[in-house]
């Protein structure tokens, strides 16, 4: 399926006999703007047009060469979309969802920054563990929050899952002591849900740096809103650099924010985009498949 | 010779960039570029001092919508609906507006009208609780529209200033849920005449272009009047608001600068142009 902006890049090379340095050129200038409408990040895009060009180029000093001789029978419009894809589909990189499972416990650790859907998507992974035949239980780490623990709950009870939390402690203590009691429960899962923060918080960082090296989590999950926009990379570069993160999510994609992000993150910290936030409801959760995002970020 | 006609390249590459990563938008920055441009002499073309300075202006000016400034007591109670997407901010925003009017001698009433999400409603009874105001709340599940109902009306019976409703969060997508905020405004409208008087949407500041998305839609709802920025303590620089106030006219009322009850700040446009372009 061929998403709006790359039909008016179709539109412009319609008659067009062949790639030529001004209608690459034109075509560009409307992608880089689909792109920023987008949300995909400022300098993510200017490497994206930069190579686009370079490859698309290439591809016209070959064809007046002489080289190539065969590649004039495919239209104009559909090789360089052909090269526009391509790139697309190297940068959301290669396929690699799911979880890191281990071989005793395993931990998943959700970070990021306020309302981006922690609390909801810890939820949903808790739902998808339980349909896979797994026994997850939550943690309720977020003690700042007004009703954090009770909005926590409330999802756990809606699932038949333990949700664990002690009063009076801290964060790191919560989690490291929640392992034990997994154990002593036969839960094979453990997911902590963390307050939101920013990655400029020295002591919340600091809070999550000690939450992770006591309990050494598989998986370090960062949140991500849709509608985030240039702030995105600097956000997930920040949290991976002072945390590491394995993989992100990204939710609230039924709504029309474009989720230009995704590629920006994936772009930015090599990390793979895992699950995809499609609602409010516990069963909203998808596995990432490049192609629906791709054709939604190129508008 | 030195007079130059034009911004030069390497000079228009920086604002561009400056105004690209503050998430002002392609349309928005063009507009400000060439308004930079138009007011600028021939001289001063090429001195960055002045064309940043130029920039900065012509900022301040697309934020200045001529709305009229805040008056809380033109209607009694007077009645403020907040609206906005998931996780914008409007729960924690009411409780810091709780405790701010309060503390001007407001009598306040909040109506819990997110019977929707998990714990919203406890969330907001925590908030109530630190401004020392009451809420007005239903049952799960009920008719958001029927709670906010029941606290427009107790506000007018028991002489209270200020009732601030809190609505659940709503991708404006979703074309049933904006029905259903359309719904709460006209019931307001039938509890007091002329309820809601304010319908403030919460944008949170690290959203990119699909907050123009939001203003707009929102608008065509429920009448939006004006705008709640939130989490400028973060990074993300809010730029999208600039595009939303030239061509919405909608004023920014506040600013929310953090999690705690006193991290709430009306809006300053200017402090605001300044952080941005820093
Ligand atoms: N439409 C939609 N809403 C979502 C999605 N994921 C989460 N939400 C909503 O987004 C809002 C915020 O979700 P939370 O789970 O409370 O977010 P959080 O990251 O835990 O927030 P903090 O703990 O305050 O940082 C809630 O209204 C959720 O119902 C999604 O995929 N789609
Ligand atoms: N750093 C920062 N965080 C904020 C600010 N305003 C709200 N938050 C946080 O953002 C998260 C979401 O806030 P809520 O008040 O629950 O947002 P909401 O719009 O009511 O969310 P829903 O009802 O689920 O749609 C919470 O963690 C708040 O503490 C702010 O100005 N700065
Ligand atoms: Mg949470
Ligand atoms: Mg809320």
């Amino acid at each position: 399926t061929i998403s709006k902006g790359f039909r008016t890049v179709k539109h412009r090379f319609q008659g067009k006999r062949e790639l030529t340095e001004d209608n690459i050129t034109e075509a560009l200038r409307d992608i880089r703007i689909s792109l920023l409408e987008a949300d995909v990040d400022f300098k993510v895009v200017r490497g994206f047009i930069g190579r686009v060009k370079e490859k698309a180029l290439g591809e016209v000093v070959q064809i007046s060469a002489g080289h190539g001789a065969d590649r004039q029978e495919v239209k104009p419009g559909d090789h360089f979309i052909k090269i526009c894809q391509d790139e697309l589909e190297a940068l959301m990189g290669p396929v690699d969802t799911g979880l890191n499972f281990s071989a005793g416990i395993t931990t998943v650790m959700m970070i990021g920054l306020q309302g981006a859907g922690k609390t909801t998507t810890t939820g949903k992974l808790a739902q998808w563990l339980t349909d896979q035949g797994r026994r997850p239980m939550l943690v309720a780490a977020d003690i700042y929050r007004p009703a954090a623990i009770q909005q926590l709950r409330v999802l756990g009870e809606r699932l038949d899952v333990p949700v664990y939390h002690e009063e009076g402690k801290q964060p790191p203590e919560i989690c490291k002591n929640a392992l034990g009691y997994a154990k002593s429960r036969g839960r094979d899962v453990v997911l902590f849900d963390t307050a939101g923060r920013l990655a400029i918080d020295e002591q919340l960082m600091g809070e999550l740096g000690e939450i992770k090296r006591l309990t050494k989590p598989d998986n370090v999950m960062l949140v991500v809103d849709a509608m985030i926009g240039q702030d995105a990379v600097r956000t997930a570069a920040s949290f991976d650099e002072r945390i590491g993160i394995d993989g992100f999510i990204m939710t609230k994609l039924d709504g029309d924010a474009r989720g230009g992000a995704a590629l920006s993150i994936k772009a930015v910290t090599g990390k793979p985009i895992k699950f995809l936030g499609m609602g409010e409801t516990l069963d909203a959760l998808e596995e990432f498949r490049p192609e629906g995002l791709a054709s939604r970020i190129m508008g | 010779f030195g007079q130059a006609k034009t911004i030069d390249d390497d000079l228009l590459g920086d604002l561009e960039e400056a105004l690209f990563t503050a998430d002002i938008g392609v349309r928005t920055s063009q507009k400000l570029v060439d308004m930079v441009h138009d007011s600028l002499g021939k001289k001063d073309m090429d001195r960055p001092d002045k064309v940043w300075a130029a920039l900065k202006d012509q900022i301040r000016a697309l934020l200045d919508v001529g709305a009229p400034p805040l008056d809380l007591d033109r209607a009694k109670p007077l009645v403020i609906m907040v609206v906005g997407v998931n996780g914008a901010g409007k729960t924690t925003s009411i409780g810091k507006l709780a405790k701010r009017y309060t503390e001007a001698g407001k009598k306040v009433l909040l109506a819990a009208g997110d019977t929707f999400r998990a714990a919203a409603v406890e969330q907001l009874e925590v908030w109530a609780d630190r401004a020392g105001v009451p809420v007005v709340k239903g049952s799960s599940g009920q008719d958001p529209s029927s709670v906010i109902f029941e606290a427009i009306e107790r506000a007018e019976r028991e002489g209270y200033d200020v009732c601030i409703a809190d609505t659940a969060g709503r991708l404006q997508a979703k074309v049933e849920l904006m029905d259903e905020l359309a719904k709460v405004h006209r019931v307001s409208g039938k509890a007091l005449a002329g309820a809601p008087h304010e319908v403030w949407l919460v944008l949170d500041s690290t959203n990119g272009q699909n907050a123009i998305s939001q203003a707009k839609v929102f608008t065509e709802a429920v009448a939006v009047t004006g705008l709640v920025l939130t989490k400028l303590d973060g990074t993300a620089k809010g730029g999208v608001i600039i595009g939303i106030s030239d061509e919405m006219r909608l004023p920014v009322r506040y600013i929310g600068i953090g999690e705690k009850v006193e991290d709430l700040r009306a809006f300053d446009a200017d402090a605001f142009a300044e952080a941005l372009l820093a």
